[in-house]
């Protein structure tokens, strides 16, 4: 368990939990490639993979394109206003570095512990 | 074509009680 401000950061072995002072889930993310998206997607799973399971995504934001630049692929829920679901990419390689449920925007996308809001 | 559970991640919906 790790706090952060008011939050707490449930960290599992292969995902991790973020939930508010109210006891609320805000964010979910993988943390190993053992664990696995409702569609199968995983971490090191090429882009193709992710688009041919989930189709075009809503948007698409795009890094510096700097050797370790990752870009965001946002799929956002139609039953829950604010909840995407994103797929960090390596812009570069074009494989999954990260995939996390949000309810608020990634705050600093490019920094790995930061994209967590650890 | 989307369903609630591909809103999901690890069994866990967003904006619901936490249970470990």
């Amino acid at each position: 368990l790790v706090k952060r401000d008011s939050n707490n950061f449930w960290l599992y072995g292969d995902y991790g939990v973020e939930v508010d002072r109210r006891n609320m889930v805000q964010k979910v993310f993988l943390l190993t490639n053992n664990a696995y998206t409702s569609r199968g997607a995983a971490l090191g799973y090429h882009i193709s993979t992710v688009l041919s399971l989930y189709g075009r995504p809503d948007r698409v934001e795009v890094g510096p394109e700097a050797e370790k630049s990752v870009d965001a692929y946002y799929y956002d829920s139609p039953f829950q206003k604010g909840v995407s679901l994103v797929f960090v990419v390596n812009h570069a390689s074009r494989y999954v570095e990260d995939v996390l449920l949000i309810s608020a925007p990634i705050q600093n996308l490019q920094d790995p512990m930061a994209r967590y809001g650890l | 074509k989307w369903s609630e559970r591909d809103f999901t991640l690890m069994g866990f919906s967003l904006n619901q009680p936490f249970q470990a």
